[in-house]
């Protein structure tokens, strides 16, 4: 077991243990006692993992995707708007952060439910980027992957990434659901209720592996660590 | 001169000393990640072990200096090692996991697996 001292000391050093570096930069500060998620989005993830490895975690030989890293982006908030007629229509924000230098996106998109059932009617739903000023509309994306049931994919990966994805800091990409009636019944609450869980959340999908790290040499590293006179000693030719 | 290949330890036979790939499964449990670790439970690194032959056939892909070197401890320098069983060929791991920012991401990560094994 890696403790956390450890960790953080392993951390520093990803050019001697680029494995190590890799994984901490994702691993959660705060593990013990962490709860994994749940709901649709995991489901979803695992469905996508099935789908391109094996039980044993090898990937499989035909892949439904050309990445070799995906993301699921959960919304980091939402706001229901009131219903017009039989439009019910809410917001999502997704916060974009890229957080390694070497991530390369290839693909972006925006899973969603395109049913949604209630009680006593069903919404039938459909996604687009929402800028404030004005919709900005695109062609449905295309449909080539095979999705879990009952998920449908709107491809957003050339207005992302000519529109939102930052080449540092944050943005924040608005998403509308828009969910029309089906039946003329009265809905009343439930629909806000069925919008707010998990109806769509973002996926991108980068090419990069903790292998294209730039590694820096062990001197290099040494100069940048004022605390490196040990190591340094072990770097010294042996005579 | 190069003698006859031989069992290096006595009683045991070749095939349990010569380097060659052994099969190994851990759990992320194990390991200490199971929090931030969705999928796959179980990891199978496998590693490599055995006695490096004095002549090193085909089927170890072994480099040339590897076979000078036996050369060296055989008729020069005993304090010379033997070239060592490592692995020669990798394959990679899917590995679902939980960011520190909640997000769900799947990875797959290069060299995780060993496949096949040298003496280098």
């Amino acid at each position: 077991r890696v403790h956390a001292q450890d960790a953080v000391a392993l951390a520093q050093v990803p050019t001697l243990l680029p494995l190590f570096g890799a994984l901490l930069q994702e691993a959660p500060r705060k593990s013990p006692g962490r709860r994994l998620p749940r709901g649709r989005p995991l489901q979803y993830m695992l469905a996508l993992y099935r789908q391109n490895a094996d039980p044993h975690g090898r990937p499989r030989e035909k892949r439904i995707f050309s990445a070799n890293a995906v993301r699921l982006v959960s919304p980091a908030g939402r706001r229901a708007l009131p219903p017009r007629g039989p439009w019910y229509v809410q917001t999502l924000d997704f916060l974009l952060e890229p957080n390694r230098d070497m991530e390369q996106l290839v693909r972006a998109t925006v899973a969603y439910r395109p049913h949604l059932r209630l009680s006593h009617s069903h919404l039938s739903c459909h996604v687009e980027p929402w800028a404030h000023k004005s919709a900005i509309l695109l062609e449905e994306g295309s449909p080539g992957l095979a999705l879990p049931e009952a998920w449908a994919e709107r491809d957003l990966t050339d207005y992302i990434q000519q529109h939102v994805w930052p080449a540092k800091g944050k943005r924040v990409l608005h998403i509308q659901v828009r969910c029309q009636q089906q039946e003329r019944t009265q809905i009343g609450l439930g629909w806000s209720q069925a919008l707010a869980t998990d109806t769509a959340f973002l996926v991108l999908y980068f090419n990069n592996t903790f292998k294209n790290v730039p590694r820096t040499g062990l001197q290099e590293l040494l100069l940048e660590n004022p605390g490196g006179a040990d190591l340094f000693s072990l770097a010294r030719p042996v005579r | 001169q190069v003698g006859p290949v031989s069992s290096e330890a006595p009683g045991q036979s070749l095939e349990q000393t010569q380097c060659s790939l052994h099969p190994f499964q851990v759990s992320f449990h194990q390991l200490g990640w199971e929090n931030w670790i969705i999928a796959p439970h179980l990891y199978s690194p496998n590693y490599c072990k055995g006695t490096c032959p004095r002549v090193l056939h085909s089927g170890l892909h072994s480099p040339n200096h590897a076979i000078i070197q036996n050369l060296i401890n055989e008729l020069v320098d005993r304090s010379v090692p033997r070239p060592s069983c490592v692995p020669y060929k990798y394959t990679p791991i899917s590995v679902l996991l939980i960011e520190a920012s909640g997000s769900i991401l799947y990875k797959e990560y290069e060299d995780m697996i060993a496949q096949s094994c040298t003496c280098r």
